[in-house]
């Protein structure tokens, strides 16, 4: 299933765009 | 804890909604590029994702949603 697969990497990049996002707002001061 | 999640995805809502729209842009999720360490592709990837009924832009209730799921995810983990 592509939509599968599409799901699995997406839920990656995700991760990586929220870790981002808490780091960016406990890295500021 | 429900009220801090809530509160920290409205406060990521809006780093990304910047104008005060009420919505997320495709463009408003380009403009994150350089503050943070993902390619304009994987920001791409992160819309489609959020953006659950494929409409081109994000509702605070859609970026709510995704970010609870993360959250389940990394407590998953």
């Amino acid at each position: 299933d592509p939509n599968m697969k599409a799901g699995a990497t997406s839920e990656g990049v995700l991760a990586n765009f929220f870790n981002s996002l808490l780091s960016k707002k406990t890295g500021s001061p | 804890p429900e009220l801090t999640v809530l509160g920290k995805a409205q406060e990521f809502f809006q780093i990304c909604d910047l104008e005060d729209k009420g919505f997320v842009t495709r463009q408003d999720m380009q403009r994150l590029h350089p503050e943070l360490p993902l390619s304009l592709e994987e920001l791409e990837k992160v819309f489609v994702t959020l953006d659950a009924d494929g409409n081109g832009s994000l509702t605070p209730k859609e970026f709510i949603t995704g970010f609870s799921q993360f959250l389940l995810e990394q407590i998953a983990l």
